[in-house]
């Protein structure tokens, strides 16, 4: 038991690593087991530190920086034990444009060994997708949906708003 | 392997029967606040048998009928199916495709429910499909399925709750 | 206590109706003290209908339709007691463009009688201020103020992605 | 009445001595993640003093000085002000500007600290600063600042502390 916990640790903490500097631009983050000699006792401590920073408290980080952590660590455990496919709803509500275009360009190139399904209200995301689904609902309380949309017709006739952000 | 089309049929805010039809790779889902989107993923975890109903909004099972909506009456029963491609035989059924429903009925009493499951349209039960959906890593307490939110308590949540996260993979 | 407690009830809860149905564009809303006879006994609900919806429980409301109920609380008690004032930091995160460019304008018309600074990464809300700051950081972990930047030096410099969302 | 200037010094991700000039009305704030953006809604918390440290997202008060960056030294104090036009004499002071200033400096044995506030470059209390602020309807704890992610909490929370917002303000 212990040793599978301890495999499954090196495994996702290696995968980790890698996604965060690419996700960071540079930074280092890690996966700390609090007690080695019996995992069980413990808890799985996250260290991170963006490019050009100090190692900080998890908690000091920014709203921005913590949704960088997290999509890091999913994305780890994504590698580390692949699944056919994946729902994500509002992953990027906090990330900059930038780094919300990263994550789902991350998305876009493990697309092609499992199925993503992403909810987004952010331009920059849906620009990635390969396909594109739109959810309405008239003043009726019943959902629609409408298949195949391109992003020019979400803006004006889904979002209801012209010029979008 | 990848989820082919997601049915649904009275659940949440989807009013009759309504087909998805989902391609592989990536797909994004947009849409205005309130309009049903997240109703989307809870209707996938519906069939993935979370362990609880607080994971897919609803105080009792219940209430993930369509409630008539503004005008209308509310419906007996909420019924949602996930179709799998399964030409790779990921799945250890013997089909192409395998179909997983979830039935929950309002009983005649209005108070009480019954839920059932079903594979490829014959009755089934939770363990099986925690097993059919093991062969492919699937499960509803894993990360296939971030919900809304979720996103920022994978940082505030303990350093415990976290491990087990690991251990459910182990 | 009661009765002034009662008071402010009674201001807060007139004005949380005429926001929320402003900003829902025909919802309804309301506050309810849980225990009228010993309000200090219980606790403050709220009860939100969106337009076109049956009344539910406030959990079930979507995560945008929340943010509605929460920002149409805030305004109601800066209407009922203001201040000269105000910082929000990215209360826009779950609204959809037509919200959120909705929110900016109910604070455009609130920044009349009172001060207003809010922190957002949305193009949509960005474009309502009358005034707008950036704050940068190189890769030395030591943050900058931008004053008085235009919209498109954000995109291109602050922001650093040439087709933001 | 309004905010007029902030001034930080080595304040958080603030190295040094910056003096922010805001205008009346409706002013956004943007920049990319992590660029410091709520570290300025945090200096304006730091003054009008939060009943906790967490509200400023800080372990203990030294966490606030400015830890030297990438690769500087950190700091041994951290101060910020508050300057708010009082030209129509709101706040109970007779000048038409009022500065509100708190400074923590850690202490030689760099575990204490020293917590001061100072009206005017005159020093006060936070009791001060509350009675002085009361007359504007400015408060730490009231709906003045909104911090990020707050906005779920509103819903969220319990009916009782939901109640005792208004119990403030009554
Ligand atoms: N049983 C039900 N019957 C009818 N409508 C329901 C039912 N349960 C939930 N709803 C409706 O579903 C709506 C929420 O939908 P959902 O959470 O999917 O929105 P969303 O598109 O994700 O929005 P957001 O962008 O704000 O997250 C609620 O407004 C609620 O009225
Ligand atoms: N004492 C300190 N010294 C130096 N830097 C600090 C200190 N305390 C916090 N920081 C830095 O401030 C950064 C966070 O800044 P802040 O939360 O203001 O970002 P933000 O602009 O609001 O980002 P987001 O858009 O992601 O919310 C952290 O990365 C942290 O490194
Ligand atoms: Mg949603
Ligand atoms: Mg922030």
């Amino acid at each position: 038991k212990k040793t599978g916990l301890l495999k499954v640790f090196d495994g996702i903490n290696e995968k980790f690593k890698d996604v965060y500097a690419d996700l960071s631009d540079g930074g280092e983050a890690e996966l700390l087991i609090e007690n080695m000699t019996d995992p069980f006792q413990g808890g799985l401590q996250i260290k991170a530190r963006p490019k050009g920073k100090k190692v900080h408290r998890l908690e000091a980080l920014s709203g921005g920086e913590k949704g960088l952590v997290s999509m890091s660590f999913i994305f780890a455990i994504q590698r580390y034990q692949p699944s056919p496919f994946y729902v994500l709803d509002e992953v990027d509500q906090n990330l900059d444009a930038l780094n919300a275009r990263n994550i789902a360009q991350m998305i876009k190139r493990n697309s092609e060994r499992a199925q993503f399904l992403q909810i987004s209200l952010r331009e920059v995301t849906l620009k990635e997708a390969s396909n594109l689904v739109g959810v309405t609902m008239q003043n009726d309380g019943i959902s629609k949906v409408i298949m195949k949309v391109d992003l020019g017709t979400v803006k004006k006739d889904i979002m209801d708003i012209k010029d979008a952000d | 392997m990848y989820l082919k089309q997601l049915e649904v049929e009275n659940f949440k805010s989807f009013k009759g029967k309504l087909s998805i039809p989902f391609m592989d790779g990536f797909t994004a889902i947009t849409g205005p606040n309130g309009s049903g989107k997240s109703n989307v993923s809870d209707a996938v975890l519906f069939v993935l048998g979370p362990r609880s109903s607080k994971a897919i909004r609803a105080g009792k099972l219940t209430d993930l009928i369509f409630n008539g909506g503004k005008t209308g009456k509310p419906a007996s029963f909420c019924k949602v199916s996930l179709i799998f491609d399964n030409s790779e035989n990921i799945l250890p059924i013997s089909t192409n495709e395998v179909k997983l429903t979830r039935l929950v009925k309002r009983s005649k009493n209005q108070i009480g429910y019954s839920s059932n499951f079903y594979v490829n349209g014959k009755k089934s039960t939770l363990g099986d499909f925690d097993n059919i959906l093991s062969h492919a890593r699937i499960s509803s307490d894993g990360y296939n399925i971030v919900q809304q939110g979720d996103i920022t308590n994978i940082v505030s949540m303990g350093g415990v709750e976290r491990r087990q996260i690991l251990d459910e993979i182990a």
